[in-house]
């Protein structure tokens, strides 16, 4: 038996807004510990990394370790029968081939059951290795949003170059270029207004701008987002998931030609 | 034009 009842369920509204437009499906792997989805985008550029905590849920069962194929398209059009303030349960029987999402209103009045069928998924798992990273910079998720909604008028691409005063996003392309600086502040009064660069080496890399947008569908999640870089492997983008987690995403940088 | 690189050829499969 598998149960996993969240009380914020507007949280996992959240998180398949913010892979729906990625993955086409993915599976859920269940275990005691918590909920762990991976998956390459459709075109193999991108990887998605989610982690949801039992102990961020308000029950969590997990008798024997499940792997759910999902259909996120299917998923997403249940999870938009939820309101925001419902609770979400998530089950499925040991060897069940569907899953059962159950959402209840905050005053229990109202009480929705949605099955949905599971897929048999053939997904490469990656190794992602533990990196020490040059660059860490964390910024608020909506400014990071903002930056790469505005750089992608310029250009297919987005260079991102870090050094000790800071991060610079760059683009250009045929109406001209554009160039936004980020300093490192000082003291703010909220953490999560701070940019804050932690700097061992200075970094420079051109990633693809449909997918840093992409990527942005989590800004919901989390006022905060960080970039970890290193010359020559993939950017991370991670958001937290309030107290349950994290969504991680990892994008191969661009190569000259 | 830049090439995209894919994320399988640095993660090596578990």
């Amino acid at each position: 038996m598998f149960e996993a009842r969240l009380v914020q369920g507007s949280l996992l509204k959240k998180v398949m807004e913010a892979i729906k437009d990625l993955l086409n499906e993915a599976s859920f792997d269940c275990a005691h510990s918590g909920i762990l989805l991976q998956a390459m985008d459709n075109s193999h550029v991108s990887l998605v990394s989610l982690n949801l905590r039992k102990e961020g849920f308000d029950k969590y069962r997990c008798d024997r370790n499940i792997v759910m194929g999902m259909n996120l398209t299917s998923m997403s059009k249940i999870l938009k029968c939820a309101s925001n303030d419902d609770i979400i349960t998530m089950k499925a029987q040991d060897s069940a081939d569907t899953v059962t999402f159950v959402f209840e209103s905050p005053n229990q009045e109202k009480v929705s059951e949605y099955e949905m069928k599971l897929m048999n998924l053939d997904q490469d798992q990656l190794g992602i290795p533990e990196t020490e990273y040059c660059c860490i910079i964390k910024l608020p998720s909506g400014e990071f949003a903002r930056i790469c909604r505005d750089l992608s008028q310029f250009g297919e691409s987005i260079v991102i170059s870090c050094t000790k005063e800071g991060v610079k996003f760059s683009a250009a392309g045929d109406i001209g270029t554009a160039n936004i600086k980020l300093a490192q502040t000082g003291t703010v009064d909220k953490e999560e207004d701070a940019v804050i660069v932690d700097m061992q080496e200075p970094v420079t890399l051109t990633f693809s701008c449909k997918y840093l947008n992409m990527f942005t569908k989590a800004t919901p999640l989390s006022p905060q987002v960080c970039l970890s870089m290193s010359p020559d492997v993939p950017l991370v983008v991670e958001y937290k998931i309030g107290e349950i987690g994290h969504i991680r995403y990892y994008l191969a940088p661009r190569i000259g030609d | 034009n830049m090439s995209q690189s894919l994320i399988s050829s640095f993660f090596s499969p578990s």
